[in-house]
């Protein structure tokens, strides 16, 4: 990942990863 | 990530959910009891009073409740991936429940660990439970997705 551009941090990573959980389409629990 | 950060930082995320007894070591995590009152919170209707009626309050150090209770758990955990979130758990080494009982087995504890997280990242409202954990301190956050990501990669629909 290029330095500068979003997710590219450490908090970046951790932001895009959790955000992309909350979109990912899952069962009805 | 050895077991150890394994276990700590997701007893740390363990510590978010209102309980009756908040558990401040991990071996206070093998008896099954906080574990089956987070299921209860993250998805009620499946872990209901009917199953959480069957789980043992009382177990002082009796290794055989801790492992009967243990067994409830892993099998209602089974039982929602495949019924309520359509999905079976393929190539992931399941936990040894004795080991967790007989002697605090943290390879085996994470595994459960990372199950019962695997549950409030999939269920209902898992928002919820996914903001708790993106408020949380950045090392935990990081065990927390290595954990995720690995679960991720062992489930089939």
């Amino acid at each position: 990942m290029e330095p500068g551009k979003p997710g590219a941090t450490n908090e970046g990573v951790l932001a895009n990863f959790f955000n992309s959980l909350l979109s990912k389409k899952t069962g009805t629990g | 990530m050895t077991n150890h950060e394994l276990c700590e930082s997701l007893l740390t995320w363990v510590q978010t959910f209102n309980l009756d007894n908040s558990p401040e070591t991990v071996a206070e995590l093998t008896d099954g009891v906080a574990l089956s009152q987070i299921l209860c919170q993250i998805a009620p209707t499946f872990f209901n009073t009917g199953w959480y009626s069957r789980i043992r309050r009382e177990v002082g150090d009796s290794w055989r409740i801790r492992v009967s209770n243990l067994k409830k758990v892993l099998e209602g955990i089974l039982d929602f991936y495949n019924d309520v979130l359509g999905q079976q758990i393929r190539d992931f080494k399941l936990p040894d429940v004795s080991k967790i009982a007989e002697r605090h087995d943290l390879e085996e504890l994470g595994r459960l660990l990372q199950l019962v997280l695997g549950c409030a990242v999939n269920c209902e409202h898992k928002e919820e439970y996914i903001n708790v954990i993106m408020g949380m301190e950045e090392s935990v956050q990081h065990a927390v997705m290595n954990a995720i990501q690995e679960l991720m990669s062992k489930e089939m629909p």
